[in-house]
């Protein structure tokens, strides 16, 4: 499953008796390239890197010793690139689309993220899994703002035949804080909140979050990420995570070509998993997060 | 002095590194930073302030070079018929508002037409808009061919004598290729109702978007022609950097830029200010 970037450091290294310090440097340099036109965060790469070659160098040491006269087994270029591999495995990893579920009452996702992300659509995909598993379930368009945002929730809610709560140009705190009595009225298992879109750096906005974060105490906080961001990953979902201290986040999109680099950094920054991703438009496409399909994507 | 080269090595670094936060991407970020090298070697020049000026002119030069004046050309033929696509999410729909509301208040007739048959509720969404702007909407029921809207609002542009004809399209990621297909059709028929149409395809551009955004450039120049990019978003923490190596490997004028969601929102673009924002 290697593209160029890793052909490239195979060729460089094919041949070689041995790693030390200059070759792993250099294959890190062609790392280094492949993982920021990835999308991974610069800083991410930094560390990657430093990682990679302390692994590298251990293993050379280790390699060496263990056959001491015999022809080194595995192929040094094998070598460093299951070390990459790994490496981005184990810092991407483990598995964990757990969700929090109340015992007693609804239980509760938030799902939150700039605009057009993929919440609204998200909202339905995470409906459309719960029913699956035997779960009911009420939306809520907490968006006011967006024109048509309530009216999108609605025609997804009776694609699923799932009930939306929503009341136009009402306080977005009140409506969720509503929705979660309407819930409990009518016994159903998990709430669903859809929030507005909005950049991390509004104020108010941000306050709006923390609000119904404070009034309804939701069990889930989802932070619904594009999986073709930049750079611009880290500040986001930093600002994000420290003000609601997200549990885990969903990458939309990833049915495109896009490297998806946004899914290490966004992982490395806050410590918070991937959960989900979102993998097409339509209400089906949407599935648990695996590393493993991601790494060798990332890479190159 | 060797000194002085030392420092240079170690300004260039930071300089790269905020380049590349930035979204401008390796390739583009490495021409830069080895431009302004042979500059300073060249002028023997050795202070920061110097660097940080010659990077701003190098990516201001990239970002100005080759392209005619931004003003889309008169044209004589009625509707101007502009596309607006991109893939999903990116902020199209939102920028028609914006450019309806813009030409309004010069004066122009401007229809919208709801192409994008195929998102929930994405037909009211332009219908608000159109309200806002004061722009007339040509649409069909959900689920209809984009191709039969886009015909019925060049016929309604003819009969209302109205100046433009803004088209909203589904978005779409440029890998999906029946998607890709639609608007290479689309762009036949209004070719074929409107002499020279479609005279603009804008392409937005997220601001957050990623090293992606190139090859989405690549892909929908290819398949549906651009003619100019609109990149959105610009209010927030993103640079928008994959804009400079999107216009120095494809050479596609960026035109607008969206600082916000409302209605006045969209402003020209304008290099300096941009430029200058990369940096600060
Ligand atoms: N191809 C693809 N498109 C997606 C995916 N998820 C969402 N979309 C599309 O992305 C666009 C934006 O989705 P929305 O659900 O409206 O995004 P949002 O975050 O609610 O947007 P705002 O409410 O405006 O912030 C729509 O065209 C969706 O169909 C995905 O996984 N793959
Ligand atoms: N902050 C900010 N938000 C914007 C800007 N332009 C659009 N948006 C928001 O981005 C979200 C998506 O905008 P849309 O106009 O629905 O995007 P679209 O490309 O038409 O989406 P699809 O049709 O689903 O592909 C909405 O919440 C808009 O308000 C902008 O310049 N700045
Ligand atoms: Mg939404
Ligand atoms: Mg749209």
């Amino acid at each position: 499953t290697l593209s160029k970037g890793f052909k490239n450091i195979k060729n460089k290294l094919q041949g070689l008796e041995e790693l030390n310090e200059r070759v792993i440097d250099d294959a890190l340099q062609d790392v280094k390239r492949s993982l920021l036109e990835a999308d991974v965060a610069f800083d991410v790469v930094k560390k990657f890197l430093r990682n990679v070659k302390e692994k590298a160098m251990g293993e050379t040491v280790r390699v060496k010793v263990k056959h001491k006269d015999k022809k080194i087994k595995i192929k040094p270029e094998d070598m460093f690139i299951k070390i990459c591999e790994d490496e981005l495995v184990n810092l991407l990893g483990p598995v964990d689309a757990s969700l929090k579920i109340n015992e007693y009452e609804p239980t509760k996702i938030m799902l939150v993220g700039l605009q057009g992300s993929g919440k609204t659509t998200t909202a339905g995909k995470m409906a459309k899994l719960l029913m699956k598993n035997g779960k009911s379930v009420l939306l809520v368009a907490a968006d006011v703002y967006r024109p048509a945002a309530i009216e999108q929730l609605k025609v997804i809610g009776s694609q699923l035949g799932v009930d939306v709560v929503a009341k136009e140009g009402e306080n977005p705190v009140k409506i969720c804080k509503d929705a979660i009595e309407v819930a409990k009225e009518k016994n159903i298992d998990v709430v669903i909140f859809d929030t507005a879109g909005r950049l991390a750096i509004d104020e108010v906005l941000m306050k709006e979050l923390e609000e119904i974060k404070k009034e309804t105490n939701p069990e889930n906080i989802f932070l619904v990420c594009d999986a073709m961001i930049g750079q611009d990953a880290v500040n986001m979902s930093m600002a994000f995570d420290k003000r609601l201290d997200v549990d885990g986040f969903i990458m939309t999109k990833l049915d495109g070509d896009t490297r998806g680099g946004a899914i290490l950094s966004v992982k490395e920054v806050t410590g918070k998993p991937i959960k989900f991703v979102g993998i097409g438009e339509s209400l089906d496409k949407f599935e648990e997060f695996r590393p493993e399909g991601y790494a060798s994507r990332i890479l190159g | 002095t060797s000194v002085g080269k030392k420092i240079d090595e170690n300004v260039l670094e930071d300089l790269e590194a905020i380049l590349i936060k930035s979204d401008i991407g390796v390739a583009t970020t490495e021409e830069i930073i080895e431009r302004a090298r042979r500059e300073i070697e060249r002028d023997k020049l050795n202070d920061r302030e110097a660097l940080l000026r010659i990077i701003k002119e190098e990516i201001k030069r990239i970002l100005m070079e080759n392209s005619e004046s931004v003003e889309s050309k008169e044209i004589d033929v009625k509707p101007q018929v502009i596309f607006v696509v991109g893939v999903n999410g990116v902020g199209k729909t939102t920028t028609i508002g914006k450019l309806t509301y813009a030409l309004s208040l010069e004066g122009k007739r401007v229809i919208v037409c709801a192409s994008d048959t195929f998102r929930a509720a994405a037909i009211e969404q332009l219908e608000v808009w159109a309200k806002r702007s004061g722009a007339e909407i040509v649409k069909k029921s959900h689920g209809s061919d984009p191709a039969a809207v886009l015909y019925d609002s060049l016929e309604m542009a003819k009969k209302k004598d109205a100046d433009v004809v803004i088209v909203d399209t589904a978005g779409r990621l440029h890998t999906k290729v029946n998607l890709m297909k639609e608007l290479e059709k689309m762009s036949r028929i209004a070719s074929k109702k409107v002499e020279g149409a479609p005279h603009e395809v804008l392409l937005v551009i997220d601001a957050t978007t990623g090293q992606n955004g190139l090859i989405q450039a690549k892909s929908f120049l290819e398949k549906s022609g651009v003619t100019g990019i609109v990149v959105t978003k610009l209010d927030g923490t993103a640079k928008g950097g994959i804009i400079v190596s999107i216009k120095r490997e494809l050479n596609i004028p960026i035109k607008w830029v969206g600082i916000g969601e409302k209605m006045e929102d969209l402003i020209r673009f304008d290099a300096d200010d941009f430029v200058e924002s990369l940096f600060s």
